[in-house]
């Protein structure tokens, strides 16, 4: 099944 | 101190009512500009930002930086006490214990005084990034709203695809497949019925309906509800309030393995 990011760390790096 | 009188207090029950199924335990971030509140749902996935901007309180006074750490199941308690046209105060001190909040009739002498006991949470506030998003569509909340309860019923999750030809909303599941799509679209009489499609670049990405739908409880609170998509970044869905105001949720999007 396909996954889901984690916002944190897209939130987070940029 | 803090002391911020909304002539709805309708409104705080529906931005309420519209997150406390994402996000549990929030800081209400109170400064002069306003009420905001950033909060990420347990699984990392689906993000939330209100701004309530002092604008739309009369009138709003905050002297200093407050956090009220605030159960959002509590407050749920707390603001169906007020009835839909009842006037609501929050009040708090400079390194507060409790909030208070006011609900006033505007019909009768009716005043009732409640207080939360507040929480120390210790959230980390996240930057979100300005985006030029790919594409941004305006439609009717109610729309959106419909689109995802239907899908949901045959899938756990939908793909957004936007190009020249509209954008469409398409799903796969076990029982079989459904998709609809809509053209940009202007009604002269409704307004609140328009779409209005930009895109500078074709966009497709796939999200999970449930919380599609979650956010979707946001849809009393405004007419229109702004999706910006671009590839491989969140979802941003936005319900403008008057005043300047805004609840947004942001959505991981779903990766293929």
């Amino acid at each position: 099944a396909p996954f889901q990011r984690d916002l944190y760390n897209y939130f987070i790096q940029s | 101190m803090l002391e911020a009188r909304l002539e709805q207090a309708n409104l705080f029950k529906k931005v309420v009512d519209a997150i406390k199924d994402l996000v549990q335990d929030c800081n209400f971030d109170c400064n002069d500009s306003g009420i905001a509140l950033q909060a990420m749902d347990n699984s990392h996935v689906a993000l939330v930002s209100m701004m309530l901007r002092s604008e739309s309180f009369a009138p709003f006074r905050c002297d200093r930086n407050i956090a009220l750490g605030i159960n959002l199941t509590s407050l749920t308690k707390v603001l169906k006490c007020a009835q839909s046209d009842d006037i609501l105060t929050l009040k708090a001190e400079d390194a507060p214990d409790v909030v208070e909040l006011v609900f006033e009739s505007a019909e009768s002498d009716r005043i009732s005084e409640y207080s939360i006991k507040l929480m120390d949470i210790d959230q980390e506030h996240l930057g979100i990034p300005e985006t030029d998003y790919g594409a941004t569509i305006s439609m009717p909340a109610a729309e959106f709203q419909r689109i995802c309860r239907d899908l949901i019923a045959l899938s756990e999750s939908v793909s957004i695809e936007c190009s020249k030809e509209g954008v469409k909303f398409a799903c796969q599941g076990d029982i079989g497949s459904g998709a609809v799509t809509l053209r940009q679209h202007t009604n002269v009489d409704k307004p609140e019925m328009n779409v209005e499609i930009n895109m500078s670049e074709p966009v497709s990405l796939t999200f999970s309906l449930k919380y599609l739908v979650n956010f979707c409880k946001a849809s009393g609170l405004s007419n229109q509800v702004r999706l910006c998509l671009s590839n491989e970044v969140p979802l941003l869905v936005e319900y403008s309030l008057a005043n300047n105001s805004h609840l947004r949720f942001y959505l991981a999007p779903k990766i293929g393995d």
